[in-house]
């Protein structure tokens, strides 16, 4: 069986239209380097789960994409991080939602899978589970970025000023 | 959001998805796509899916799970059962995509919408990645 591995990376608000060439560029570099953390892990035989985490974390490690280290901001201004994870081969799942803390959320849904006889966390008690569990903790400051904050300002301006939403589907998800 | 799917050499399938959420998302809510079944499904002989979007779409319709029923009760390939479930949704106001594997190696990356970056890595290291 050749083994095969693909990814997505979500950029929050950056459209297509407003991308440097050198942005562009930082983009490829981070999708390839996700795509080599994972194909490390299959190219010696390692399974599937291990390299979909080796591929997820290089991704969560890189402020361009918005997960874990390039999180983005809710309403309130704060960073919430939800993360799942799911194994084929005999159906084990784990999954964490609503908290900031874990440095690789995917880690944290990978820990309510292996130490835990449950499927999802959500807020203070995932940030409970995650520290019982030894996952390395950061505080907020680590994973905001001026890039996201601003984001969260252009987008609540918007909204007190009534202006009309663009409607550019890349706003519309995380 | 950001993902993988993952297929290796015993043949054992598994996805995993990370966000940060959609900017300025209301508190407390859990809409984006890491929810098993919807954004996050992984089982071995159909398929393992990571999707990104609007997630209450992608919740309501359980679409990660939607894509593998599709293939195990209705027999269709990956490219078929992925792409439908995608259209489907779009009209919806389901914007958004996923990448997905099959048992055999076969990879599908629909999106029905912009800001979407990919990458793929086959099994002997040749890269692809692409951003609409």
């Amino acid at each position: 069986m050749s083994p095969v591995l693909a990814i997505h990376g979500g950029a929050g608000v950056i459209l297509r239209a407003s991308m440097t060439a050198d942005m562009e560029a930082a983009y490829h570099e981070g999708l390839r380097t996700a795509l080599q953390a994972g194909h490390a892990v299959l190219s010696k035989g390692g399974k599937a789960l291990d390299a979909v985490v080796a591929a997820v974390m290089a991704l969560e490690d890189d402020p361009l994409f918005n997960a874990g280290r390039g999180a983005v901001f809710n309403a309130e201004g704060r960073l919430e991080m939800d993360a799942a994870i799911m194994d084929g081969s005999d159906r084990r799942a784990g999954a964490i939602a609503g908290l900031c803390g874990p440095r690789n959320p995917i880690l944290a849904a990978k820990a309510v899978m292996e130490k835990s006889d449950h499927v999802f966390f959500a807020g203070p008690g995932a940030a409970a589970f995650c520290r019982s569990a030894g996952l390395v903790m950061e505080d907020e400051s680590y994973f905001r970025t001026e890039r996201r904050w601003k984001s969260l300002q252009d987008e609540l301006e918007r909204r007190r000023t009534g202006q009309a939403d663009d409607n550019d589907e890349a706003r519309k998800h995380g | 959001t950001v993902g993988a799917v993952a297929l290796d050499s015993a043949g054992h399938l598994a996805a995993a998805t990370s966000t940060g959420g959609m900017t300025a998302k209301a508190e407390g809510r859990v809409g984006d796509s890491p929810v098993i079944g919807a954004g996050t499904w992984a089982e071995d002989n159909t398929c393992a899916i990571s999707a990104t979007g609007h997630g209450e779409i992608f919740i309501r319709h359980a679409v990660a799970h939607e894509i593998s029923s599709r293939m195990r009760w209705g027999g269709q390939s990956l490219k078929k059962a992925a792409e439908g479930i995608i259209a489907e949704i779009a009209p919806l106001g389901g914007s958004g995509g996923l990448i997905a594997v099959d048992g055999e190696g076969n990879v599908s990356m629909p999106f029905n919408c912009s800001g979407m970056y990919r990458g793929v890595v086959r099994g002997d290291g040749s890269l692809e990645t692409a951003i609409f």
